[in-house]
């Protein structure tokens, strides 16, 4: 247990060899093991057990562990796969995968309307969107009337859903993006499209352990 | 507005994972 040293080849619990997350994947084998270093240095940053846990996942993304954030802990719920509370090495490097540049769109869609899909029901729900939408306005320093956000969820569901049940499926939402390309905008992080060039010093890390 | 709620939400920092990638100060 503990923090893995660079010196020894030793491996987070649950970690999976490069050269299959790269198979499986939009990353070379050289990105995943740069991929790893940020891993160690994310899920070694509180509980030194080489899992990302929530509060390590919202400390990397916001460097303070104790900002709540509704889209964090989805996020970090669609990461941790196996639905166990931490994400592993395998689970990181696969979701992050979707937020790859050359990811399939259809992957980035997918992946966008589970994060929107608050009770996991298989459909947006009006009010799961208005609730979304207040949740970020009070974690936010924005400021909007009630009046405002039921327009603006009104208008919404006017132009997303088409069938007019009052919820957004995902054929719904896939023709909405379709029409408003900007809402997949944080689905691709430019970062990930050459990783060890972004982060050198990964990679001169893993040389010498993963070699 | 012309915005939709998405385009707010997606506003939100915490969907926008780069900083993931970013070396503390």
């Amino acid at each position: 247990m503990g923090c893995i040293s660079s010196k020894h080849i030793k491996h987070t619990p649950g970690y999976e060899e490069p050269n299959i997350l790269a198979s499986e994947t939009c990353f070379t084998v050289n990105e995943v093991q740069a991929l790893y270093e940020l891993f160690k240095k994310i899920s070694c940053s509180i509980i030194k057990d080489g899992l990302i846990h929530k509060e390590e996942f919202q400390l990397a993304l916001f460097r303070n562990s104790n900002n709540k954030n509704l889209f964090a802990d989805r996020v970090f719920d669609l990461f941790d796969i196996k639905r166990n509370g931490v994400i592993e090495f395998g689970e990181f490097v696969r979701s992050l995968s979707v937020f790859h540049p050359g990811a399939p769109t259809a992957d980035k869609i997918a992946f966008a309307f589970r994060l929107y899909d608050l009770r996991q029901t298989g459909c947006i729900e009006r009010d799961e969107l208005k609730e979304m939408v207040l949740a970020l306005l009070k974690e936010s320093d924005l400021t909007l009337s009630d009046d405002v956000v039921e327009q603006i969820v009104e208008k919404t569901f006017r132009e997303a859903d088409a069938k007019g049940d009052g919820r957004i499926d995902l054929d719904e939402w896939k023709d909405f993006v379709a029409k408003n390309p900007s809402l997949l905008k944080n689905m691709t992080l430019p970062y990930l499209k050459d990783i060890t060039l972004a982060f050198p010093s990964f990679v001169t890390n893993t040389e010498e352990v993963d070699v | 507005s012309q915005m939709n709620a998405f385009d707010i939400i997606s506003m939100s920092t915490g969907f926008d994972l780069s900083g993931l990638f970013e070396e503390p100060d």
